[in-house]
């Protein structure tokens, strides 16, 4: 059955869309078929993937409104066994669109039903292994529908100060989700970004982090890689765009430990 | 009369926070009066200041809530000329608190125009000549309330790829707010931010911007500089932290520069 994981920190910029796209391409390189969400209005996983502006004719807005499933808003990326359903501006009124509407909590977990029913339909292609979605930085209706969804919460944080400070915040956002919305919800873990190896500063925030979440830590540290920051803007995941830079490594090793810790379940 | 100027990026991770305390200690070193409003319910601003989460018995939930005043809320932070209101988690809530009620996009601009009239009764201390308030990284509520009450907004841009993604959606939803809550919004100006002196990556990120807002775009570009980033860790402003470093010279140039431009209005 396929495991669906939410990648979510209310704090902005820590490595959300980095880690779906280049996560999600590692899983695929690993042989995993794996479908990516992009839940933020400004499309940063789509672009980041190669999927332009103008190659989105359906988005997660649609998927949310239930106008279009999650199979048929999908597209392929440039990436085998890697498929994305884009964003763009739309989703940013999708909280007045659906206020008022008791279900709106429930919109992506009932899309995921229903793509969960397709699949056992289809004859073609192989089921989806993996859903990572990529979720905005905040705790509004977009991620409330991730983590109503999801199996389990992948939390990434920079080795930075201010990321200290959503820890707690985060903890307890999962911890009610769960004992409302979604029992079976929980932190599948916390992976370290932007990582520099150079200064104690990193490793103060590091031990910090491990000190609160303890095993739910992934050995795998992301570290900060300028080639990691360039990809993008040449519409590829890293492993891609330098399969032998430091960011591919740390990605590629990520993908393994995050399978054996899922086989273990 | 006091400005008041939101900080303001939907993009997650560009350095709003960094900006509002640090620009902030610059202009009051420069000798204004100013207050910091801490919108984000991370409080990063107040953090960064050193107001612990136990120093905050009134914050901005409760100014929004109109249940207090700006200024009977406002703290001192350890920077002569530099008040702040801070924040926590509270605000999360603010949104269904306030689900229903009409004028809930006017409830900072309402304790604003409290303040000023406050501040013309009072005898002692001289009045605020700037209110920066530091926006979380959404288009939610509380940025709404930020950019309905304020004069401007300063937006910080990352010099990263994914930085320019959000340049269009917050060019119109400044365009939409101030054709609809606030006519006399605009955009003061863009403020570059970590960027990177070593690579090629930055500059052309730099010169996409410059493209794009023309001369809104400050001169004055702070560099990444880790001093910045071990500061919040500390409680105090980089200006404080470590007065020669780089990006304390770069902060203290942007207020002269921002001071100047304000004249020139
Ligand atoms: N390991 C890394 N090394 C260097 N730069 C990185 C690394 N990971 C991410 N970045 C860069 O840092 C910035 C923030 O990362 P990203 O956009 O993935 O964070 P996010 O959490 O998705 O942000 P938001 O909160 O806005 O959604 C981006 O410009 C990205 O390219
Ligand atoms: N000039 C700089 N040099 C080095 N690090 C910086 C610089 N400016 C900001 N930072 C660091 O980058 C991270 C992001 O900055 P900051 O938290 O101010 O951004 P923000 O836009 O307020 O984020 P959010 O969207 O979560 O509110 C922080 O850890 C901060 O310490
Ligand atoms: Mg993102
Ligand atoms: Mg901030």
């Amino acid at each position: 059955p396929v495991r669906v994981l939410a990648i979510s920190n209310q704090k902005g910029g820590v490595g959300k869309t980095t880690t779906a796209i280049n996560l999600g391409t590692a899983l695929a390189a690993a042989g995993e078929r794996v479908m990516i969400l992009d839940l933020d209005p400004q499309g940063n996983a789509s672009t980041g993937l190669g999927v332009g502006p103008e190659a989105r004719p359906l988005t997660m807005f649609d998927v949310l409104m239930r106008q279009s499933s999650v199979l048929q808003a999908a597209v392929q990326t440039n990436v085998p066994n890697l498929s994305i359903v884009p964003a763009n501006s739309d989703l940013v009124s999708l909280e007045s669109d659906l206020m008022g509407d008791a279900g709106r909590p429930y919109k992506l977990r009932d899309a995921l039903a229903e793509m969960a029913a397709d699949q056992s339909r289809l004859l073609d292609g192989r089921p989806f292994n993996y859903v990572l979605i990529d979720c905005p930085p905040s705790l509004s209706l977009l991620t409330l529908n991730a983590m109503t969804a999801a199996h389990a919460v992948l939390v990434p944080i920079q080795c930075e100060f201010f990321a200290l400070e959503g820890m707690s915040q985060l903890k307890e956002t999962v911890d009610q989700i769960k004992a409302t919305l979604n029992p079976k919800l929980e932190i599948q873990g916390v992976v370290l970004t932007m990582h520099d190896q150079r200064t104690a500063f990193s490793r103060e925030i590091a031990d910090s982090v491990r000190a609160y979440f303890g095993s739910k830590v992934y050995e795998t540290v992301i570290p900060r890689n300028i080639r990691v920051a360039e990809a993008p803007s040449h519409g590829q995941p890293i492993l891609i765009y330098d399969h032998a830079c430091i960011g591919s490594k740390a990605y590629i090793q990520l993908a393994s430990e995050l399978i054996a810790r899922e086989k273990q379940l």
